[in-house]
C-alpha cells in the first residue's frame, strides 16, 4: 500500500490500502459484462475509460445502461461496439496493455447518437472526450476499429429485424417490443434451440435438464432422468442408491438426499405427536425399549426443531394390530451417530409394546426486543 | 442504505457484518439459527477462503463495538452452485460459523419463510445495512422502508438486464430509499403474524444508487432457495461432520 507500508493482497478489486490505492493492477482479465461478450476480443484491464475500478462497476454504471437503450434507436451501427470498448477496454495480453478505441469511431458514434439523448434531456456520457484517443490506425494496431461484421447485439439480446437490440427475455413473451413484431416470430422452443417444458410454453438450456434444479413448472425437468432398478431408490440428482441404504445414516447419495427427511412427526391433534422414522422406503414407529431424552433432542433438531422436547411413551394396547416398528440398536452410544435413523434398525421384538411420542419446540426467531419504557 | 435513518441499537439483532482484515465491512449478511448466517455470493468474489473471514452480531456502531457484540471466525462458505457472477443470478451463500452464537435480546436469529411463502407486492419491508448512504459511509447501522415490487414492473427498470424468479424487488421508482454499496448480503425483512419478522430477501444489486438512474434495489429471493437452504444445513449439520 501506498504510501504506507503495510502488505495488501494486490488487485483484488476490494481496495485494502488506506488510501484506496492499488498500483500497478492493470493487467489483463476475462470480460464477463453480459452487455460485450460478443467482442472481437476476451480480455480487459481496469480502470476502464470511464472511470469504473472493475467489472461490477462498470455492469452497474449508468453508460451500461445508457448505451443499450440508446441502440435500439439505430443511430449508429457501430454503437455498442464503440461502448463496450470504453466499458471493458480491450487488454492485449502479451503487454498487458490498454488499447484504446480509434478517435473516428467516438467521433461518429458521439456525432449520430448526442442528438438522439438530447432528444430525451439526457446528455452523452462525460469522461468520453474522442481527442483523448488516437487518431485511426495505419496497420498499426494502436487502436480499434469494428470489423464489418460486428454484431450489434450482446448474446443476451436479441436482434429485431430492424436492428434494434431488446433484452432476450422479451422474445416470445406475448407482447411485442420490436416496431416490426419479429420478437414475436420463430417462438417455438425448438427453433431457438431450446427445450419446451412439457405442458407448459417455457423454454428451457438443454444444459439445465436432470441438473438436480427444477426449472419448468411442475419439476418436468427432473423427472424421468435416472432408469432404476426395482430394489433401488432414485436420488435428488438422480443417482441410485439401492433401497436398504435409503435413511441408514450413512451418505449413500453425492447430494445426501438418501438421508433427507427421514424424522417425522406424525400429525395429530395432540400437543404430543408420534415419532415416525422412514427406513428403506417405509414408515415405522419407533419402539420406546431403552429410549433416552438424548435420542429426543436429536429427532427434534433433525425434525428442524428445538427443544426441550416432551417425550411420552404411548401404550400400544391393540396387540392385534401388527405395527412396524423400529428398535434401538444395543450400544449405540459407542457406534458415533450423527442420525437418529443411525441408531434404529428393523427386525427386533419390542418388549415394552409402548412407542415414542414427541413434543417438539418451534426455535425462537424473528423476534426483536421491545423498545425500553420511559416515564416522561 | 439511501433515504434511510440510523437504527436503534437492538432493532435488527439478525444483522452481522462480514469482515475481513484489514478492510473491516465488506457486506452485510443475517443470522438463521445459532451456527449459520446468509449473505450473497458475490460478497466472496476472489475471497472464498474462509480463513479470511469473521462476523460480527450485536453491533450497531462499526466504530464502538459494543458489550452486547460477539464475533464469530467462519468454518464454511456454502456457494449457490448456479451463482452466475455475470448476470448476478442465484446470488446466495451459506455461512457455517466456528461455534454457535449465544442468544441474546440483541443477537437472534430471523424467520426463514416457507418454500410458499412470498412477499406480497406493495406490502411494505425494511432493509438494514452499513452500506452507502448517499456522501458517505455510515459506522451506525441504518434502516429503510422499502415497498415490495412485482417483478413484470420491475424488468421495465431494468431494460438491460433480466430479472429472474430467483430475484426480488423492492424500493421506489424515485430510488428514494434503496439499499447502497456495502449492503449486499444484508436482510430485508417483512413483519409477520405475531410481531415475528421474517427474512424475505438479500441486497444484491442495483443502479448506481448515488446517481442519476434510480428505480428499486434487486434482493435474492431467500423463499426460492428456501429449501436449498435448509437442505444444505441439515447435510452439514448431520452427514458431512
Amino acid at each position: 500500500c501506498v504510501p504506507s507500508t503495510s502488505c495488501s493482497e494486490p488487485c483484488s478489486g476490494v481496495s485494502n490500502c488506506v488510501t484506496h490505492n492499488q498500483t500497478d493492477c492493470s493487467q489483463c482479465e476475462l470480460i464477463n459484462l453480459e452487455l460485450c461478450m460478443n467482442l472481437p476480443y476476451n480480455y480487459t484491464t481496469f480502470p476502464n475509460y470511464l472511470g469504473h475500478r472493475t467489472q461490477k462497476e462498470a455492469s452497474l454504471s449508468w453508460e451500461s445502461s445508457l448505451f443499450p437503450a440508446l441502440v435500439q434507436t439505430n443511430c449508429y451501427k457501430y454503437l455498442m461496439f464503440f461502448a463496450c470498448t470504453i466499458l471493458v477496454p480491450k487488454c492485449d495480453p502479451e503487454k498487458n496493455q490498454q488499447i484504446p478505441p480509434c478517435r473516428s469511431l467516438c467521433e461518429h458514434s458521439k456525432e449520430r447518437c448526442e442528438s438522439v439523448l438530447g432528444v430525451v434531456g439526457l446528455q452523452w456520457p462525460e469522461d468520453t472526450y474522442c481527442t483523448q484517443f488516437p487518431e485511426d490506425n495505419n496497420g498499426n494496431k494502436t487502436c480499434l476499429m469494428p470489423d464489418q461484421d460486428v454484431k450489434e447485439c450482446s448474446p443476451s439480446h436479441f436482434r429485431c429485424r430492424s436492428g434494434r437490440c431488446i433484452l432476450t427475455s422479451r422474445r416470445c413473451d406475448g407482447q411485442s417490443d420490436c416496431e416490426d413484431d419479429s420478437d414475436e416470430k420463430n417462438c417455438g422452443c425448438t427453433e431457438r434451440g431450446l427445450f419446451e417444458c412439457p405442458s407448459s410454453k417455457v423454454c428451457i438450456k438443454h444444459m439445465m435438464i436432470c441438473d438436480g434444479f427444477p426449472d419448468c413448472p411442475g419439476n418436468f425437468d427432473e423427472k424421468n432422468c435416472s432408469f432404476c432398478k426395482e430394489n433401488e431408490m432414485v436420488c435428488g440428482n438422480h443417482e441410485c442408491v439401492h433401497r436398504n441404504q435409503w435413511c441408514d445414516g450413512h451418505k449413500d447419495c453425492k447430494d445426501s438426499s438418501d438421508e433427507w427427511g427421514c424424522v417425522t412427526l406424525s400429525k395429530s391433534t395432540n400437543p404430543e405427536s408420534l415419532l415416525i422414522v422412514h427406513k428403506s422406503t417405509a414408515d415405522y414407529h419407533v419402539c420406546a425399549d431403552d429410549w433416552e431424552e438424548e435420542l429426543s433432542w436429536m429427532a427434534c433438531r433433525q425434525i428442524g426443531l428445538g427443544g426441550p422436547p416432551v417425550t411420552e411413551i404411548v401404550k400400544e394396547y391393540n396387540q392385534s394390530h401388527r405395527r412396524k416398528w423400529l428398535h434401538l440398536v444395543p450400544n449405540w452410544k459407542r457406534k458415533n451417530i450423527s442420525t437418529l435413523q443411525a441408531a434404529l434398525v428393523r427386525g427386533q421384538p419390542c418388549r415394552s409394546k409402548s412407542r415414542v411420542s414427541l413434543l417438539c419446540n418451534k426455535e425462537d426467531c424473528g423476534r426483536r426486543p421491545a423498545a425500553r419504557m420511559n416515564k416522561r | 442504505v439511501i433515504g434511510g435513518r440510523t437504527s436503534r441499537p437492538g432493532r435488527w439483532p439478525w444483522q452481522c457484518s462480514l469482515q475481513s482484515d484489514p478492510s473491516g465491512h465488506i457486506c452485510g449478511c443475517v443470522l438463521i439459527g445459532k451456527k449459520w448466517a446468509l449473505t450473497v455470493a458475490h460478497c466472496f468474489e476472489g475471497r472464498e477462503n474462509a480463513a479470511v473471514w469473521k462476523v460480527l452480531f450485536g453491533i450497531n456502531n462499526l466504530d464502538h463495538p459494543s458489550a452486547f457484540s460477539q464475533t464469530r471466525t467462519v468454518k464454511r462458505i456454502i456457494l449457490h452452485p448456479r451463482y452466475n457472477r455475470a448476470v448476478v443470478d442465484y446470488d446466495i451463500s451459506i455461512i457455517e460459523l466456528d461455534e454457535e452464537i449465544n442468544e441474546t435480546s440483541y443477537v437472534r436469529p430471523v424467520c426463514l419463510p416457507s418454500k410458499d411463502q412470498v412477499a406480497k407486492p406493495d406490502t411494505y419491508c425494511y432493509i438494514t445495512g452499513w452500506g452507502h448512504v448517499g456522501n458517505r459511509m455510515p459506522f451506525k447501522l441504518q434502516e429503510g422502508e422499502v415497498r415490495i415490487i412485482p417483478l413484470e414492473q420491475c424488468q421495465s427498470y431494468f431494460d438491460m438486464k433480466t430479472i429472474t424468479s430467483r430475484m426480488l424487488c423492492a424500493g421506489y421508482e424515485s430510488g428514494t430509499v434503496d439499499s447502497c454499496m456495502g449492503d449486499s448480503g444484508g436482510p430485508l425483512v417483512c413483519e409477520q403474524s405475531e410481531g415475528r419478522w421474517t427474512l424475505f430477501g438479500l441486497t444484491s444489486w442495483g443502479s448506481v444508487c448515488f446517481s442519476k438512474v434510480l428505480g428499486p434495489g434487486v434482493y435474492s429471493n431467500v423463499t426460492h432457495f428456501a429449501d436449498w437452504i435448509q437442505k444444505q444445513i441439515y447435510s452439514y449439520t448431520f452427514l458431512l461432520n
